[in-house]
């Protein structure tokens, strides 16, 4: 049998591990997927553009773990759901946002969803258990942020001397001396971004199967998710 | 009166966080 995981160990760098398991494919599409799957565990797996490469293209829509894979890509690379569907949609990948589905309810009845949330509430019913979702959103924000060591530099000059001429007086010397101090610093800053997430107005309710305390309010989730129409509140 | 999605929940995952 075909052990992806051993696979995976052998390339720690994640394209080339998924480079190898795309060289399975004419083989065997089982133990190429397996292979994909188990580089985007056990890798820092970030690319989704090789992810969303044509060669994968029938496995990713076909398979029921699918969207699962690259729902948990997504979120590896950060999290950036609004740009990384825009990705998915040139490929025709069928994962929509929370926006789409809420504008269209028709359209998107049954489709997957991904969305950036966090758990605003919690109830539960039994075994099952409904969650208020309170959709996030992502933005860059940049501050001039020090690079390096900053230099100081302190000089001191002192002039000295005398100067002589004709006075009203007669003639005369007059002596002094000028001291003069200067400081410097140089300091070079770069731009550096943070991303802060932040609501975006939409709301959801997600249903559970059952209780999950992982599900912690207050953090950001990458939710995969079946769209089931809206509900009247 | 006013509607909200509802949604099965598949699957979440934590995000890393971005390096830029």
């Amino acid at each position: 049998a075909f052990d992806a995981k051993a696979f995976a160990a052998q390339f720690p760098n994640p394209a080339v591990c998924e480079r190898q398991a795309r060289r399975y494919l004419p083989v065997s599409r089982e133990n190429a997927w397996s292979a994909l799957k188990a580089c985007v565990e056990s890798t820092p797996f970030t690319q989704l553009q090789a992810l969303i490469d044509r060669a994968w293209a029938q496995e990713l829509r076909t398979r029921p773990e699918g969207a699962a894979l690259l729902a948990k890509v997504v979120a590896q690379r950060g999290g950036s759901v609004e740009g990384d569907l825009r990705l998915l949609h040139e490929r025709k990948l069928p994962i929509f946002s929370l926006a789409s589905a809420v504008s269209q309810p028709d359209t998107y009845k049954g489709r997957y969803v991904l969305v950036r949330a966090q758990v605003g509430d919690m109830r539960s019913e039994g075994e099952k258990s409904t969650l208020w979702l309170v959709e996030q959103d992502l933005t860059s924000v940049s501050q001039e942020v020090q690079l390096g060591t900053a230099y100081r530099r302190e000089s001191t000059f002192t002039t000295t001397g005398d100067v002589g001429g004709q006075t009203s007086l007669g003639s005369g010397t007059v002596g002094g001396s000028l001291a003069q101090t200067e400081l410097s610093r140089d300091a070079v800053t770069i731009p550096a971004y943070d991303n802060i997430s932040h609501e975006t107005g939409r709301e959801a309710l997600g249903r559970l199967a059952s209780q999950d305390p992982f599900l912690e309010p207050g953090r950001d989730f990458i939710i995969l998710a079946r769209f089931d129409g809206m509900r009247t509140t | 009166g006013p509607s909200i999605p509802v949604l099965s929940i598949v699957s979440y995952y934590t995000p890393h966080p971005l390096v830029v």
